[in-house]
């Protein structure tokens, strides 16, 4: 039996809409210490890792491992049917055909109750190595959703490059070009807003604007983004929960 | 010019 309990419909809306738009079918595995799901988009370029720690919901229990097959589409429809505000609880025996997801508003004492049919979805789990990074940097989620938002209108690659003091990206397209620079600071009074930088090697990488775009959709998830970037491995891009991560895995594009 | 590359080239099935 799985019961989990979100305090905030909210959250597990906001997690779905951060990757719902570049993969469909998506198999959360449910187990003891919470739900993780893995998915590859069509073009097998991103990959997307979520992992929802027990401490992220109010109340949690999974008495068994079990796996629920979901069509995102279709559980984006019935998400949008609770209040933000509602308490969610995601219900599903040890061999479900559906998932159970009950909003309940506890101020009206309105409870809507939903189910969602499963599927079978066959879909291979990748194993993600340690991977080693020559770039670390955090900044302000907005920030990195604007400038991919901008320069992706001037091309459909965008190169990020980054030296000991700037983190610069860039667009060059056929009506233009543009830039961005940015140099890492530190907010004391409003850490969130500040530009982090654990560089080892400068790179120098090239990605597809769309999936860029495509991973800028977690940024309601987390005031922050941290960027992982390798000349030798996809980059890392991750929003972080109050228990648990949601992770985009981009392939860089490379000098043909 | 650019070319996208794939996972696949560098993650294996688990």
């Amino acid at each position: 039996m799985l019961e989990a309990k979100f305090q905030e419909a909210s959250l597990f809306k906001r997690i779905i809409d951060g990757f719902k738009d570049c993969v469909q079918l998506v198999n959360f595995q449910c187990k003891e210490d919470g739900i993780i799901a893995q998915a590859v988009d069509d073009s097998r370029v991103l990959l997307v890792s979520l992992e929802i720690g027990v401490e992220a919901f109010q109340d949690y229990r999974c008495d068994h491992p079990v796996t629920l097959g979901m069509d995102l589409s279709s559980l984006s429809k019935i998400l949008r049917c609770g209040n933000n505000t509602d308490t969610l609880t995601l219900i599903a025996d040890d061999t479900p055909d559906a998932i159970i997801l009950l909003f309940e508003d506890t101020k009206k004492d309105r409870i809507s109750e939903y189910s969602l049919k499963l599927m079978d979805i066959d879909a291979d789990f990748l194993k993600i190595e340690d991977l080693q990074y020559d770039t670390t940097l955090m900044m302000p989620s907005a920030e990195f959703s604007k400038t991919v938002r901008d320069l992706s209108q001037l091309s459909d690659s965008l190169n990020i490059l980054v030296t000991k003091e700037t983190i610069k990206f860039v667009a060059t397209g056929d009506v233009g070009s543009g830039s961005v620079i940015l140099k890492p600071f530190i907010n004391m009074e409003n850490p969130d807003e500040s530009i982090k930088l654990d560089m080892d090697q400068p790179v120098d990488l090239t990605f597809g604007s769309k999936y860029l775009q495509d991973i800028v959709k977690g940024s309601a998830l987390s005031n922050k983004i941290g960027i992982r970037l390798s000349s030798e491995a996809p980059a890392l891009f991750q929003f972080d929960l109050s228990s648990g991560f949601l992770q985009f895995f981009l392939a860089p594009k490379f000098d043909d | 010019k650019f070319k996208q590359t794939s996972l696949n080239r560098f993650f294996s099935k688990a």
